[in-house]
């Protein structure tokens, strides 16, 4: 038994974030919640979500492993509404997920699961010498300018605290410049100077579903993977990055 | 020149 009802923006939100990076995911459901985690084809990055009880209206639900196609549950959510409830429901007999827009009318869409057996993929515990707490919205502007001189970015930590996006290709240069002053840093917890390298288009992928105002997580260190967390009400979803290393 | 690493580099270690 799985039956859960959620309002179909959160949802869709959470489905575009994921996939943006990953084609195919296995829900892990039980009485606590859904839990996902899955790595890109090229298992460069790696996405969590982390979707609560609390956060549906209402949720009923025994162990199951749902695995989805990500590009059809995206489609379906890009035909819903904000102003609709989201029920998705497991329909064991017939192996398929279950998923009723309601508001004026009712629309029901089903798709098959796929045998996409929970990996075990579990999150990597890495402790972080530094969080920056960022607005989504100034961050994907930092990307927008390093992208304008080459295909990776250097998110660095300075020894005097500060948080440097900065990029630089065969001639050109790019840098944007954060300290504990700007209106869009909402905390900077920093203990060492640090610098690892990334792709831009995974970044951006990362990114991509967030809204400006929504607030990121970033944790970071020397040539070691970014974690990018956010919250969608009041589900968690949180991202990893493996850097370019010289 | 930098290269791509993978991310499961990083499971080993923890």
């Amino acid at each position: 038994m799985f039956k859960a009802t959620i309002n179909a923006k959160d949802f869709k939100k959470i489905i575009d974030a994921t996939s943006n990076l990953v084609d195919e995911i296995c829900f892990e459901v039980d009485e606590n919640g859904i839990k996902a985690n899955a790595m890109d084809p090229s298992h460069v990055a790696l996405v969590s979500v982390n979707i609560p009880k609390d956060t549906f209206e209402e949720y009923i639900s025994d162990v199951h492993d749902i695995g989805v196609d990500l590009e059809a549950l995206k489609k379906i959510m890009g035909r819903a509404k904000s102003n609709e409830k989201l029920t998705l429901e497991l329909d064991e007999e017939k192996n398929k997920l279950n998923l009723i827009l309601k508001n004026d009318a009712v629309r029901k869409f089903s798709v098959s699961l796929y045998d996409v057996s929970s990996t075990n993929l579990k999150v990597p515990d890495i402790e972080y010498p530094n969080e920056v707490m960022i607005k989504a919205g100034a961050f994907v502007e930092a990307l927008k300018d390093a992208e304008l001189v080459n295909d990776h970015v250097s998110l660095k930590i300075s020894e005097d605290g500060k948080f440097i996006i900065f990029s630089k290709g065969d001639i050109n240069q790019s840098e944007t410049i954060y300290d504990n002053n700007s209106e869009s840093i909402l905390d900077l917890k920093i203990t060492e100077s640090s610098k690892s390298t990334f792709n831009l288009a995974y970044l951006k992928d990362i990114t991509k579903a967030t809204s400006s105002d929504d607030i990121l997580h970033i944790y970071l260190g020397s040539d070691m993977p970014v974690k990018i967390e956010y919250n969608i009400g009041n589900a968690k979803i949180l991202f990893l990055l493996a850097p370019r290393i010289e | 020149k930098n290269k791509q690493v993978k991310i499961e580099d990083f499971f080993k270690v923890n």
